[in-house]
């Protein structure tokens, strides 16, 4: 594995994006996802609609019927994919564009599908497996818990107490090695995870948390997802 | 307790703007945190509806200094303070911008293989 890595500086990671006032972030962390796979499948970078699945995607889990996807009021990055690859793929930003509320009907056009899902499936939760996934595979999607993000504002972050109760989508997009630490003089190695709270929160709306001993519960919930080539139309 | 000064005015992450809780009168520190509220919701363009709301949204901001601090002892290595959500509750946080499900994958969830990393 490199020693530093970022699917950034490769192009399989679009612009921050904005969720609004919306618990769609899981939405977010799915397109994410399947953005940078369909980058490693065709080379091509194309925004995908979280609208698409904030208004259409109801898949419940299997075990607990009552639990789904719901718009603002939020999902899951599983369900997404498992949704997307039954629907037969997402439609691009542009033509199905976010509007921050779950108040509208699914209007999903089958024929301007831009992204297709081969597969998709967890990983373990062991930190060199999630680093060499990422690297093969693409951005990944993660949960978090996120109560050190409301206040955050830059640098490494690696709370000494963090809950790893689970509440946050977003996605994982490169790591680091040498993220320096001042109060215990020494480097830090970090994930690189991209948000969807826009540019002005966090590194042009970016955070780095350590790596190591799954801070937060970043290393919990991860899942990678596989485009199949598709000619948008 | 210590505001990066960054936070609010996002210029230079360097200079620490510090308020001393002993020495400083309670009217001072109010008149800093009005000034902090001031930049806050002209950085992130903020108004509000009635007077009302306006000062307990400045009551939540004031704990929100206050919450960012803890976070900083707790954290470091990163830089936390004054952001866009500095005006809501962490109820309201929870409830206006976090939305993941509860996790319960099937048992059926497809596993990742394991791949070689040491080469």
């Amino acid at each position: 594995l490199p020693e530093d890595f970022d699917w950034r500086d490769k192009g399989a990671v679009g612009p921050v994006k904005n969720q609004g006032s919306c618990g769609s972030c899981w939405s977010f962390s799915a397109t994410g996802a399947l953005e940078g796979a369909h980058f490693l499948a065709t080379g091509e970078l194309v925004s995908l609609s979280e609208q698409q699945l904030v208004d259409c995607d109801h898949e419940c889990d299997p075990e607990e019927p009552d639990s789904c996807d719901s718009g603002c009021n939020g999902g899951l990055m599983n369900s997404a994919f498992e949704y997307t690859f039954k629907a037969g793929g997402l439609m691009r930003e542009e033509d199905y564009p976010y509007t921050g509320t779950d108040r509208g009907t699914c209007k999903f056009d089958k024929n301007k599908v831009a992204a297709r899902v081969a597969n998709f499936s967890v990983v373990s939760l062991d930190e060199d497996q999630i680093a060499a996934n990422l690297v093969k595979n693409g951005p990944l999607a993660v949960a978090i818990n996120a109560v050190f993000m409301q206040t955050y504002i830059g640098g490494v972050s690696c709370p000494y107490i963090c809950s790893r109760r689970l509440d946050h989508g977003v996605l994982l997009v490169g790591y680091g090695s040498a993220g320096y630490s001042p109060i215990r003089m020494k480097d830090k190695p970090y994930w690189i995870i991209k948000n969807s709270w826009g540019e002005k929160w966090g590194e042009n709306g970016f955070y780095k948390i350590c790596r190591g001993r799954n801070v937060c519960g970043v290393d919990s919930m991860v899942s990678t997802v596989a485009a199949v080539q598709t000619t948008s139309q | 307790s210590a505001v990066q000064a960054d936070a609010l005015n996002g210029d230079d992450p360097l200079i620490r703007e510090v308020v001393d809780g002993q020495d400083a009168s309670s009217s001072n520190l109010l008149s800093a945190e009005q000034h902090h509220f001031s930049l806050f919701k002209s950085k992130f363009k903020k108004s509000y509806g009635s007077q009302e709301e306006h000062d307990y949204r400045f009551s939540v901001f004031k704990a929100n200094l206050r919450r960012a601090a803890r976070h900083q002892a707790l954290d470091p290595t990163a830089s936390h303070g004054v952001t866009q959500f500095s005006d809501l509750t962490p109820a309201e946080f929870r409830k206006q911008v976090l939305g993941l499900r509860r996790l319960r994958l099937p048992k059926d969830a497809n596993e990742a293989p394991i791949l070689p990393t040491s080469d």
